[in-house]
Parts: C-alpha cells; structure tokens; sequence
C-alpha cells in the first residue's frame, strides 16, 4: 500500500 | 524508484547545494529572498513529520535530513550570520508571505485527502511549496540583476518539479491505482509558475547574454 501513495517521495 | 523522480531529487538536492555553497563561499545572499527560503523550511518542516515514525527507506530517510538541514541552515546564514546577514536586501524583499501561509493551510483543511493532522500538514506543505517561489521572482524582478548562480538555483528548483510531474505521469502508467490529483495540481501549478522564467533563462543562455527579466 504505501507504494501507492506519494508518501515515498520527497 | 524511477529515473525521473531520482533525477528529479538529485536536481533538488543540487539546487539547495548551488544555493548553500553560494552563500557559505562568497558570504553573500545578494539576489535570495529569504522569504523564499523560510517558505521552504517551513514546506519540509511540515512535509517530514514522518520523518521518525514512517522509515521508508534510508535514501528517503537522509534526503529528508539533507532538505530540511540545508533549507534550515540557509535561513540561519540569512537571518543570523553575521557577514551574510549585511548583504540580504530587506527593502526590496518584501513579499508579504504570510498571505501565502493562510490560504495554503485554508486550502489543506479543505481538499485533503484524509482528514487527520499529518495528511493537512502534509497537503499544507504540498500548497505551500507550489508558491514558495512567488518572493524570489517578484525579488528577481524588482533587482532586475540575477546573478548566474542564483539564476541557476531558480532553474534547477522547476527542473526538478517538472521532473517530478514526468515521475507522476510514468508511475501512473505503470502502477495502478496511482491517482493523486492533489499532488499532481500543486507540482503542476508550481512549474506554470517558472515556466516564464524559463522562458528568459533559455533566451538569455542562448543568445549568450545577461538574464533580464522584464519589468
């Protein structure tokens, strides 16, 4: 799931 | 991880780097809205709260500390040091920011994507960082003179976003349920904004002449 997010960018 | 959102950090990371090796080598911030750059301390600060309690990996892990050690230590340099401090153009940097503080955190609380503290300061900061800009390039246009360096540092700062919209459109395509209409507005918005100085930026380089932007 949390590749999905744009949490893992900066 | 994809070729254009790591090209997309390291021209980040560099434009900081341009901007910190200026003002630490000729103790000068001639040209640097530090309006600007308080701007993007405060879009990290608020951005990385996750920092300690969401490991995603170590390179997002020390970029984060590099961001917010590089864009606080720049506001130190402007605001605290005590050869660099002479030379900041208090007169003509005078962008009343706060008017871009309010509405940005207005515009968090009402379109997030999820209704908790971390997710508002996080749109927040997204908002934020799409008109952090606005200070430096009315400065630019008030001085009339950049200098080549900080006309590189605003250069690199809409590559790497418009880097980063490549990044969004190829993880679209390749990952599903990839939808992230926040995101995509506000980096969107943010490069619209350097796309007029990247307008005189090429025609100065190109010509081979000093960058003038118009009144």
């Amino acid at each position: 799931a949390q590749d999905q997010s744009t949490k893992d960018e900066l | 991880m994809n070729i254009f959102r790591l090209a997309g950090d390291m021209t980040h990371l560099f434009s900081v780097l341009v901007l910190l090796l200026k003002i630490h080598t000729i103790k000068s911030c001639a040209g640097i809205s530090l309006k600007t750059q308080e701007l993007y301390a405060l879009v990290f600060a608020t951005r990385y709260l996750d920092i300690f309690t969401d490991y995603i990996s170590l390179y997002n892990t020390c970029m984060k500390l590099i961001f917010l050690g590089s864009s606080f230590s720049i506001v130190w340099y402007i605001r605290r040091h005590k050869i660099v401090r002479r030379s900041y153009d208090k007169e003509q940097d005078t962008f009343r920011h706060h008017f871009l503080i309010l509405p940005c955190i207005i515009l968090a609380l009402l379109i997030n994507e999820k209704f908790t503290v971390k997710e508002v300061m996080w749109t927040f900061s997204l908002y934020l960082e799409a008109v952090a800009i606005l200070p430096q390039l009315v400065l630019l246009q008030r001085t009339r003179n950049i200098d080549n360096l900080t006309g590189q540092y605003i250069f690199l700062l809409g590559a790497y976003r418009s880097l980063y919209i490549l990044n969004w459109i190829y993880r679209y395509f390749t990952e599903q349920h990839y939808v992230h209409w926040i995101t995509w507005i506000s980096g969107l918005v943010q490069t619209l904004l350097y796309a007029d100085f990247f307008y005189y930026y090429f025609h100065s380089w190109k010509n081979n002449e000093k960058l003038q932007l118009p009144a």
